[in-house]
């Protein structure tokens, strides 16, 4: 299975709806400081990772909508899907693509003042119904398959017990 | 049961450790090693890499970039152990010298035949090692943009072609 | 006292950040901040930047490159304001793309007339810079030896010498 | 004044004696990764910096000893020179030129394992008198402006608290 498409709607500096078509193998992802690259990581570690916002550089979810740039208003929510190539099953269903999509809504309302729903092709799913499907493929973003930026050292530096954890999650 | 399974998987990624840590550090040497190898569940799992032609010293003496090449042996021998189908890098190379870049770049081409990688970086010692390439931009409205590249586009890109593309 | 004394040192160094982040920049804003202005030994210090071309974001979301080009702009605004006769920089360009690199590079140069500055880089966009060049190397028996270098011996470090290896 | 000679002495991966005189002005330092590029920046901070060993990489002091290379004994000692031109007098001692010197030996005896001395132009110095003078200078590790690798954006991550410390420094 592979990545074919990533969709990503208002999410940090991208505004309005951004699609990015991926193939196969090794892709390369260039460009000057502060243009949004390491941006795209966060967003897809924003559908397979852990849902606080913590790791995406943010203090809470709503700081992942599009701030509106320079002058305009700010979004009110923000979308990111994952579009897999499933032809050979990895994932345990039964179509040849696979959507993951997380959506996060401003609720002021709210406990956390957001709504925060997954989605797998489009219907409702709960975080652990996507945990299982994603670990079973091997996706999760737990096994350091997804190393974002200044972190590659931290497997030297973690301590024992918890570089046992990464190779326990094999086992 | 449990200790049995974690032994096994133990002793699989460091088979996958020796050697490539052996590769990309051209005749060092590295394992990995339970602190209590009578019982997996007790200890924790420990990393030792040493370059070629040093004594084995404790790994916060390793340089920055030796401490990066120990740390991508030990992903790639995660993925030759039980591979993932996606691998994000984000600037893996930032403390890696030319010719470390260069052959962690062509590491992650050969092993790109059994996973995608999407691999964000700076230099392009690594990215000409992409089979596809795009970048990313932002207009001077704070709106990232990404557009397809071509290697050529960045062959220089430490220099005046960044300015092209920004 | 001491109070004032402090105000006055905040106030100094905030007006060279200003002037050398917007520099660094190339058009962005940056500033310094007491976090309770009606008296600086109460809260803490902050250092707002704010890129050309975007909105006020916090900190934590600039990017990599984006946080070491304010970082530097404060150390440069501490020279400029109490300069310290001796700087040892160890890749502090390590985040920054090659133009970024190319600016701190050249910055280094005009501030290095005041100060010396010592400076570890991989990056020959930040080397070309220096006035004198010493390369650091080791034989294979873990002794390191300090080397004079020519800015052509290092002109490309991430091309010609990777050839003569690989 | 300025930095004229470094000396360093079985310091890390520098066997026996180095020297390495240095100019004015911007002076690059290059090589290949695990050379020995940071050692250098370590044992500038060794002669003016916190005298624990933690900031040099090294869990205790008798670490920064070299140790042989691949074959050969751990050296028992370890010694670190900063000759500075004083022609200025930015130095509070009426010398054209100052050194500042470090020497740790192995000490079984000793309740740490080692001695640690310090040297001003020859005569033992105790760190508050090195200090006093190095501070009077803005020579001091803690403004600044030793930055080691991996540290530049502490300056961005610190807390408030910290970075109104760097400036009460100068104050
Ligand atoms: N919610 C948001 N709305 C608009 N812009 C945002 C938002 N969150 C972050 N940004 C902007 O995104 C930029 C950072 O992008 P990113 O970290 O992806 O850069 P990068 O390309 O990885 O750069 P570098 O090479 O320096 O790592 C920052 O300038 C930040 O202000
Ligand atoms: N006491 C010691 N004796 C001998 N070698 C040592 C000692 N302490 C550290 N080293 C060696 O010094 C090397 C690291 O040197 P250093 O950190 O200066 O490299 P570097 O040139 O900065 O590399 P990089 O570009 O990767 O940062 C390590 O290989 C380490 O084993
Ligand atoms: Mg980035
Ligand atoms: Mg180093």
């Amino acid at each position: 299975m592979y990545l074919k498409k990533l969709r990503l709607h208002n999410f940090k500096s991208f505004a309005g709806t951004t699609e990015v078509p991926f193939s196969t193998g090794f892709t390369g992802v260039a460009g000057p400081n502060g243009m949004g690259k390491s941006n795209i990581s966060d967003s897809i570690l924003f559908v397979l990772g852990p849902p606080s916002s913590k790791a995406l550089r943010a203090d809470r979810l709503t700081r992942l909508f599009f701030d509106g740039g320079k002058t305009g208003k700010p979004a009110t929510e923000c979308e990111v899907s994952l579009i897999f190539d499933n032809t050979d099953r990895a994932l345990a269903i039964d179509m040849d693509e696979v959507e993951f999509t997380r959506y996060v809504k401003l609720a002021p309302g709210n406990p956390d003042g957001y709504y925060s729903y997954f989605y797998v092709n489009g219907r409702r799913s709960t975080q652990g119904e996507m945990d299982a499907l994603l670990s079973k493929a091997r996706l999760s973003a737990d096994g350091y398959n997804i190393v974002q930026q200044g972190e590659i050292n931290r497997i030297i530096v973690m301590s024992p017990l918890e570089r046992r954890g990464l190779l326990e999650r094999l086992a | 049961k449990k200790r049995v399974r974690l032994s096994e998987v133990i002793q699989g990624v460091d088979q996958g450790y020796r050697t490539i840590y052996a590769e990309l550090s051209a005749g060092g040497e590295g394992e990995l090693e339970m602190e209590d190898p009578s019982d997996p569940l007790k200890g924790g799992l420990l990393i030792r890499a040493r370059p070629l032609g040093k004594k084995a010293a404790r790994l916060e003496q390793l340089s920055g970039g030796e401490k990066s090449l120990a740390s991508l042996a030990f992903i790639f021998a995660l993925q030759r152990y039980d591979p993932s189908p996606l691998y994000v890098l984000d600037e893996v190379d930032m403390s890696l010298d030319g010719i470390n870049a260069e052959n962690i770049g062509r590491m992650l081409r050969r092993n790109s035949t059994k996973a995608q990688f999407i691999v964000i970086s700076l230099r392009k010692v690594t990215l000409k090692w992409a089979e596809h390439l795009f970048g990313v931009t932002m207009r001077g409205d704070g709106m990232s943009r990404v557009v397809g590249l071509r290697l050529d586009d960045i062959v220089d890109v430490d220099e005046r072609e960044l300015a092209k593309v920004a």
